[in-house]
């Protein structure tokens, strides 16, 4: 029997929305720890590790480790079904080859249920080795979506250019170019507005601009991100979601030919 | 000129 509830719906519909433009599907795995979804985009440039903690729940119940392929457009529009400050359930029976939502009402005058067949999917599971990143950078959520997206409107790739003294991001192409820099803050009044860079060695790479609009679609989750960076390596950007987890995206970065 | 490589080449299937 697998039995997880959240008082609040709002959480997981912003998840969906975090990752439903990058996965038509996915696994997600559960087990005493919690509930974990690893899944590559078709094309293989990037992946999306979601980890929600069991202590996070409001209940948490996982007799046996349960792997449940869910299509995440279903999903998404179960969802929608409910009101934000309904309390969601997700249940499972073991073997099971349906997963159930409840959706309670605060006044818990309305209880709805919504059954969703689950996807036998061979999904690989990558081994992302631990790294020491050359640069950590965490700054406005916000801050990072709008880049992306005015950048995108120059070039389909962005180069992000990280030293001591800040982050640079640059688009350039048919157009004209563009150049967005970012100093390290000074005095941080406020945490959530502060950039905060972490640099052992520069570093400069070049990652397709789609895919980070893609990653910003997860902005409503956390007021900072953090992007982490290496030589040659997968860009990491990771929005932490309250106290439940974090939702992390891979991206691959464009290579000399 | 670069070409967007794949997250195969860095990672390794478990």
């Amino acid at each position: 029997m697998f039995e997880a509830r959240l008082m609040n719906a709002t959480i997981l519909k912003k998840i969906l929305d975090a990752v439903k433009d990058l996965l038509n599907e996915g696994t997600f795995d559960c087990s005493d720890s919690g509930i974990q979804l690893q899944a590559m985009d078709n094309s293989h440039v990037s992946l999306v590790s979601l980890t929600l903690r069991s202590d996070s729940f409001d209940k948490f119940r996982c007799d046996r480790n349960l792997s449940m392929g869910m299509n995440l457009g279903t999903m998404a529009k179960i969802l929608k079904c409910a009101n934000n400050d309904d309390t969601v359930t997700i249940k499972a029976q073991d073997n099971a080859d349906t997963v159930t939502f409840m959706f309670e009402s605060q006044n818990h005058e309305k209880v709805s249920d919504y059954e969703m067949k689950l996807m036998n999917l061979d999904q690989e599971h990558l081994g992302i080795p631990d790294t020491d990143y050359s640069c950590v950078v965490r700054m406005p959520s916000m801050e990072f979506a709008r880049i992306c997206r005015d950048l995108a409107q120059f070039s389909e790739s962005m180069v992000i250019c990280c030293t001591k003294e800040g982050v640079k991001f640059s688009a350039s192409g048919d157009l004209g170019s563009a150049n967005v820099k970012l100093a390290q803050t000074s005095n941080v009044d406020k945490e959530e507005e502060a950039v905060i860079i972490e640099m052992q060695e520069p570093v400069t790479l070049t990652f397709a601009c789609r895919y980070l609009n893609a990653f910003t679609k997860a902005t409503p989750l956390c007021n900072q991100v953090q992007l982490s960076m290496s030589a040659d390596v997968p860009l990491v950007v990771e929005y932490r979601i309250s106290d439940l987890g974090h939702i992390r995206y891979y991206l691959a970065p464009k290579i000399e030919e | 000129s670069q070409t967007q490589g794949r997250l195969d080449s860095f990672f390794k299937v478990i």
